[in-house]
């Protein structure tokens, strides 16, 4: 555990409250992809049935349950109780365009040919693309309102933050993982455009909008 | 094993 990797984990912890929160107190999930919600889940599901087999420290499980929970409350919210402001008509990606290809990705390359470890791998390529949905409704209604992209933004520094505690963990001489680090990278790429918008417009107090 | 893959981050 290093500062940047708490730190990315911290923000991934505040991504996923101020989504919960700009739902629950606006009674609205307007703007927010439930596609991309329901890959989030399929993502915390798969790479963390290690739940049941492995103990790797307590910040460890208890981060991971929080996940979990947190993830299943955000689709019940979405899908049960505030279903009716949900904008799917803008929510149209075809998330079997990236899960199966995750999972053939999974099965083709992977560390070990067991079903946890091509689980966790699932996971790792699944998680790099699972918000395109999102992005992509964004970029299709033009716009998004400011919670969404505090949301987006704190999502967008998990994996940066990951990205360091990389580096910092290379440069202690520990062994990494090319696969968490390549799909990591990928990750954090389909954020920048988001980054910039987000750095020159909502932080100076304008609605994120797309050049027309 | 655990801690060579990455297997340790969230």
């Amino acid at each position: 555990m290093n500062i940047f990797r708490l730190l990315g984990d911290l923000s991934h912890l505040l991504a996923i409250i101020i989504l919960l929160l700009k739902i629950w107190n606006s009674r609205s999930c307007a703007g927010i992809s439930g596609r991309s919600q329901f890959l989030f889940a399929i993502v915390f599901t798969a790479r963390y049935l290690d739940l049941f087999f492995t103990f790797i420290s307590l910040y460890n499980t208890v981060m991971k349950i929080v996940f979990l929970a947190t993830s299943y409350g955000t689709l019940y919210l979405m899908y049960i109780k505030f279903k009716a402001t949900y904008d799917s008509n803008h929510d149209t990606f075809r998330i079997e365009f990236l899960i199966l290809p995750a999972i053939a990705l999974a099965l083709l390359i992977n560390e070990e040919f067991t079903v946890i470890e091509i689980l966790w791998t699932f996971s790792i390529y699944l998680e790099s693309v699972a918000i395109l949905p999102q992005l992509f409704m964004v970029s299709k209604t033009g716009e998004a309102e400011s919670i969404t992209s505090h949301y987006l933004f704190a999502l967008g520094s998990y994996r940066a933050l990951y990205i360091l505690n990389w580096i910092y963990r290379w440069f202690l001489t520990e062994k990494l993982n090319a696969i968490a680090i390549v799909a990591g990278i990928v990750q954090t790429i389909l954020y920048c455009d988001f980054f910039y918008l987000y750095l020159t417009k909502v932080l100076k107090g304008k609605k994120l909008q797309l050049p027309a | 094993k655990i801690t060579s893959t990455n297997h340790d981050e969230l």
